[in-house]
């Protein structure tokens, strides 16, 4: 565990918190694409498969339980909560998600480190972890309102797999055989993913003004 | 060999 790995870890975990806070205080679920959240679910239940089998250690065991009870909840409140689910807005957050799914099936049983089910399915969530993103995004953009609340998830979420960036090239340095290109590829790209809402949500927050993303 | 992989990581 090195400081860049804890710091990614608890950012995600913020950034997890802070959604699950503003739908449960609010009620309100306006500006959340449910798409992404089921895809995170799905990349959390598909990276976890070996919690039971494979002790790594508490924190990681502790972790890996809360973002799947986070990312579960989250879906089942947008879903089924009676007053939550009315705020979920249905006609803007159309990003045909399962077109994300279906290539990265296709990509984690083509490229993956070794061809064994519980390989190719991590590799999967990989693969799905940095696009997973694109619904939120896109729903953004069409809804061009950004609560503060929504900016701040995002721009944890963001922060997160920068730090893992960082994290990979501090292993790289201080691990020998520590070369990983599936995960350095899949993270890097979905942190490209947020660069240029970063670089709205900085200026915004520079100037002060309300989070406009272009159209 | 586990450290060596990113398995370890979430």
């Amino acid at each position: 565990m090195n400081i860049f790995r804890l710091a990614g870890d608890m950012t995600h975990l913020f950034s997890v918190l802070v959604l699950l806070l503003k739908i449960h205080t609010i009620k309100s679920c306006a500006g959340i694409s449910l798409k992404t959240q089921e895809l995170y679910a799905l990349v959390f239940a598909t990276r976890y498969l070996d919690i039971f089998t494979d002790y790594i250690s508490l924190y990681n065991t502790c972790m890996k339980l809360i973002f799947l009870g986070s990312s579960f909840s989250i879906v089942w409140y947008i879903r089924r909560h009676k007053i939550v689910r009315r705020s979920y807005d249905k006609e803007q957050d159309t990003f045909r998600h399962h077109f994300l799914i279906l290539p990265c099936i296709i990509l984690a049983l083509l490229i993956n480190e070794k061809f064994t089910v519980k390989e190719v399915m991590w590799t999967f969530s990989l693969y799905l972890e940095a696009v997973a993103i694109l619904p939120q995004l896109v729903l953004l953009q069409r809804t061009r309102n950004i609560d503060n609340l929504t900016g701040q998830y995002i721009f944890l979420l963001g922060a997160y797999r920068s730090l893992y960036i960082l994290n990979w090239i501090y292993r790289y340095f201080t691990e020998q055989h520590y070369v990983h290109w599936i995960t350095w590829i899949s993270g890097l790209v979905q942190t490209l993913l947020y660069a240029d809402f970063f670089y709205y949500y900085f200026h915004s927050w520079k100037n002060n003004e309300k989070l406009q993303l272009p159209a | 060999a586990q450290d060596q992989s990113t398995k370890d990581e979430l």
